[in-house]
């Protein structure tokens, strides 16, 4: 599934 | 951004730069895995490619390029200039062992069949298992230098941390990452047994060395 959430973590 | 995050990111942070000062004080890398100080160049090249694409913040840009030099750097000084220091008798973990398997896990399981997406997911899976080449090279030299154990202790800490930063995200944010969670719990679990050796023994001013 598209994992909307930007990678916002190291 | 909470608590666990940023004392996992510190904590993080720490052990890169422990690992760092460790070699340049004591010109010397013995008992460092450079295997898996190459893994953790792989790791953070191979997610923070985004640096490219993305603009987060000031503190996600910065410390993933702080991570990238120190990683490099620390290959510098590993295979470069403190080669002659470098244990490559007891660094014989079989890196392509971990690569092969994270490699084809990553193309199989990720949430988006795109580039940096898959390049993510092999970092994510490829950061759980890359303290290996480290602990099995103490396994078989038996011992570690004090300071080597500090280092390994806040890198396990880290990830240990993250772990509740994605139990506190879950629970304010509804954020969850299935993905990087079990990852992450599988890196920390790998570290439990040296958990317990650095508790039982380094914190009690003993050396950590394992029944050879």
């Amino acid at each position: 599934e598209e994992n909307d959430l930007p990678k916002d973590e190291l | 951004m909470n608590v666990f995050r940023l004392t996992g990111d510190l904590s993080h942070l720490a052990a890169i730069i422990i690992l760092l000062l460790k070699i340049w004080k004591t010109r010397s890398c013995a008992g460092i895995s450079g295997k898996s100080q190459i893994l953790f160049a792989v790791v953070f090249t191979s997610r923070y490619l985004d640096l490219l694409t993305s603009f987060i913040s000031l503190y996600n840009t910065s410390m993933k390029v702080i991570y990238i030099g120190c990683a490099y750097a620390t290959l510098y000084f590993v295979y470069m200039k403190f080669k002659a220091t470098y244990d490559g008798n007891h660094d014989t973990f079989r890196v392509e062992f971990l690569l092969v398997p994270v490699g084809g896990l990553s193309f199989l399981v990720n949430h988006d069949f795109s580039p940096l997406e898959i390049l993510w997911t092999f970092s994510i899976y490829l950061e759980s298992v890359a303290i290996l080449p480290q602990l099995f090279m103490i396994s078989k030299t038996g011992e570690a230098e004090t300071i080597t154990t500090h280092y390994l202790f806040f890198l396990g800490l880290y990830r240990a941390l993250y772990l509740f930063n994605w139990i506190w995200r879950f629970y304010f944010e509804g954020f969850f990452d299935m993905i990087a969670i079990v990852a992450g719990l599988v890196q920390t679990i790998l570290y439990c047994d040296f958990f317990y050796l650095y508790i039982t023994k380094v914190l009690k001013g003993k050396k950590l060395s394992l029944p050879a």
